[in-house]
């Protein structure tokens, strides 16, 4: 059988969205003293079946939403991040120990089907 | 969201929300790492985290720990040949025992380099403190001398390598009980000499210690070779 054409439009497909974390909105800029926020972004879309291939998915992601149009019990695919960088922090504990660290899987660069 | 926000600070390697009263200042080679890091993820140049370049050590945690310790005396009039005595203290608890120590560099930033203010030749010598009940202000006994080295005036900071001990100290820390400085002037003392020799001590008394540690933890470092593969 044809595959419905997805309802959402281009902008609603997975895909990463601008999100700046701000530490000061946090009350995490009394103790981190560098960067005072990072573009950290987020994955939000719509996974149609139709578009597994175009929307960077995993193989795993087409056999889902595959089976979703078999059994809609069966979730469809989500946007996830599929690429992530990390960035570093300069904060200062609680012995007023300058720490410099750097943290894995922070930032968003791409998101997929998953 | 109390509760989430406390699994992700054990996460960072916190054990509670932070709290300091004033930021500490940071050195000139931790803003380096991190402003070189920064350009590097915004251009998208690829890492290894768990090395230090700027240092040539493995690791992916820096550390800088204020001295703790205290000035035994100074900037009053210097006894017999002795400028300046301090117990050096760096409480190493934040180091987990699953970090690995690479690198521990002491600093003794002993005032601008500045040529307006020569003043005599000085000896630095840095001495493990072995014997405990340190804490009760008397003078420590000093222990072994690792350090001693000239100090021709004018200086800036001077670094000293102490991984060696700072391995003791992390394995061992009832060990760790300190270092004995001792700034000596260096030489026969000229009576003439008396004003700018007492305006040289008067200004160590405001030197600045503290200790950079390089650490490892293999969970979030896997080794080169495995890598590699």
């Amino acid at each position: 059988a044809a595959i419905p054409a997805p309802n959402a439009s281009c902008k609603n497909l997975c895909h990463p969205h601008q999100l700046f974390i701000n530490f000061r909105d946090l009350g995490w800029h009394k103790w981190i003293i560098a960067p005072r926020g990072f573009m950290a972004n987020y994955c939000h879309g719509h996974c149609p079946f139709s578009m597994t291939t175009a929307l960077n998915s995993s193989n795993y992601a087409f056999m889902q939403a595959l089976m979703h149009v078999v059994d809609p019990t069966i979730p469809q695919a989500v946007c996830i991040p599929t690429k992530l960088s990390p960035i570093s922090m300069l904060y200062q504990d609680n012995d007023d120990n300058v720490i410099l660290r750097h943290y894995e899987d922070m930032v968003v660069d791409e998101c997929g089907c998953g | 969201f109390q509760f989430q926000e406390h699994v992700f600070l054990q996460f960072l390697g916190l054990d509670k929300m932070p709290s300091p009263q004033k930021f500490q200042p940071v050195p000139h080679i931790m803003k380096k790492i991190f402003q070189d890091r920064e350009a590097a993820a915004t251009t998208g140049v690829s890492q290894d985290l768990c090395f230090v370049k700027e240092l040539g050590v493995r690791g992916n945690i820096l550390r800088l720990l204020p001295d703790q310790g205290f000035f035994l005396y100074s900037n009053n009039l210097p006894k017999d040949s002795s400028c300046l005595q301090k117990l050096l203290y760096f409480n190493l608890s934040a180091v987990k025992d699953t970090e690995q120590l690479t690198m521990a560099l002491l600093g003794l930033d002993l005032g601008p380099n500045t040529y307006y203010n020569l003043g005599p030749e000085l000896e630095l010598a840095l001495c493990l403190v072995q014997e405990p009940h340190v804490w009760s202000r008397s003078i420590p006994k000093p222990g072994k001398m690792f350090v001693l080295q000239s100090v021709p005036w004018p200086q800036g900071i001077l670094y000293f390598n102490l991984l060696d001990v700072a391995k003791v100290w992390n394995n061992n820390p009832q060990k760790n009980l300190g270092l004995f400085l001792e700034i000596l002037v260096k030489g026969d003392r000229d009576p003439g000499v008396n004003f700018q020799l007492e305006a040289t001590c008067a200004r160590l008394s405001r030197l600045h210690a503290s200790l950079l540690v390089v650490t490892l933890n293999p969970e979030q470092c896997h080794s080169s070779s495995r890598r590699r593969r």
